[in-house]
């Protein structure tokens, strides 16, 4: 049969920043081909395909908490292979090669993290699962 | 076809134009 995409509104204004990505407009609609864990789903919205910020999105029908992960609070370990420094309120700094607590799997790329006592979003493409054990 | 995606973080949307949490 045919393929049927999810559709989701365009909650913010996108300028894209590379070639494959596309530009979006508030209240735009667009149809998810492909969703990347690292937070960028590749979609089409009229003639144009290309990457888009999924956090820049809503679903069209109702919240998907379905298809989204409960947190879990024991976390799962994991190592930054990517240093980041927080440029939001929400978001935790940190250096390579840490040892971080995954508590939430986002859909939006942006993951909950634990670090001793300071818990914040960090960048899912800068984490690599860890077999250490808590 | 479907290219790889990009290699920097998504960027994410100013606090006040987020979704509300479900």
């Amino acid at each position: 049969g045919p393929i049927i995409l999810d559709t989701y509104r365009v909650i913010a204004d996108f300028e894209k920043t590379s070639k494959h990505e596309i530009n979006l407009h508030t209240g735009d609609f667009v149809e998810i081909v492909e969703k990347n864990e690292n937070g960028w789903w590749f979609c089409q919205c009229e003639s144009k395909r290309g990457w888009v910020p999924a956090s820049y999105l809503e679903p069209l029908d109702g919240p998907e908490e379905a298809e989204e992960p409960e947190p879990d609070y024991e976390g799962e370990m994991h190592v930054t292979t990517q240093a980041y420094e927080a440029e939001q309120e929400d978001e935790i700094s940190l250096e390579v090669g840490q040892t971080v607590e995954v508590i939430h799997k986002l859909l939006d790329g942006w993951w909950v993290v634990r670090k001793g006592e300071q818990t914040g979003h960090y960048p899912s493409m800068f984490l690599q699962k860890s077999d250490k054990k808590n | 076809s479907i290219k790889n995606p990009p290699q920097n973080p998504p960027p994410r949307p100013p606090p006040e134009m987020r979704r509300k949490p479900a």
